[in-house]
């Protein structure tokens, strides 16, 4: 555990915690992409099946893990009942159009194809870790197809990009103070998921430096 | 390497 692993997942926890705010507050889900939280939900439920199989009262880490794992499923779950549900009129349906099947079957291509160990829960682990690198995308077209959104979703996605950011920092560290970490499938996978924010953060930072809502070009 | 890789990352 380091601190850029940590801020990492607080800076997750918190992004949800926006998430749920803005929904809130506002009384509707417009603008906020349901096929990524969905794939959010999907990518939380494959990669933490260990907790069926883990005692969480192991180690401190496997406590902190179960925690923070729980948390993740449960808070996604709530957020595409909110969604599906409860705000359901104001969900932008005609928007939200991008098809996922281009992002899940390439991510169960590649879990199959590349992953560390030939065992069922490996491959499906390796699976959530590439459908997690590239879940956000519905989100970000959905952005910029409606050109604006309010304040609260952009700090959304802000706070999910600054999440992946402090992450490479944390794999970084890792790498430099311990000599067996050699995690390929995080570092590539992660690498793209983080360079898919960079246009966002660069007109993230333009409008809010003019202090405006985030509007795209 | 270990016979169980645990992810120790969420």
């Amino acid at each position: 555990m380091n601190l850029f692993r940590l801020g990492g997942d607080l800076l997750h926890v918190f992004s949800i915690f926006v998430l749920t705010l803005k929904i809130k507050t506002s009384k509707n889900v417009a603008g906020i992409s349901l096929r990524t939280q969905q794939l959010y939900l999907l990518v939380f439920c494959t990669r933490y099946l260990d907790l069926l199989f883990t005692n969480p009262f192991r180690s401190g880490l496997t406590m902190y893990n179960t925690v923070f794992k729980i948390l993740f499923i449960a808070s996604s779950a709530y957020i595409v009942y909110l969604m599906r549900k409860k705000y359901k009129q104001t969900y932008s349906v005609k928007d939200d159009t991008f098809r996922v099947e281009f992002l899940i079957v390439p991510a169960c291509l590649a879990g199959t194809l590349f992953h560390y160990r030939n065992t069922f829960f490996e491959i499906v682990w390796a699976f959530s870790i590439y459908m997690e690198s590239v879940a956000i995308i519905p989100q970000l077209y959905l952005l910029q197809k409606t050109g604006e959104v309010e304040n609260l979703t952009s700090h959304y996605i802000a706070c999910l990009g600054g999440y992946r950011a402090l992450y490479l920092l944390n794999w970084v560290w890792r790498f430099f103070t311990e000599p067996r970490y050699r995690h390929w499938i995080e570092w590539i996978a992660g690498t793209i998921q983080t360079a898919l924010y960079a246009d966002f953060f660069y007109y993230y930072f333009l409008n809010k430096t003019k202090g405006q809502k985030l509007k795209l070009p | 390497r270990r016979q169980l890789r645990i992810h120790d990352e969420l």
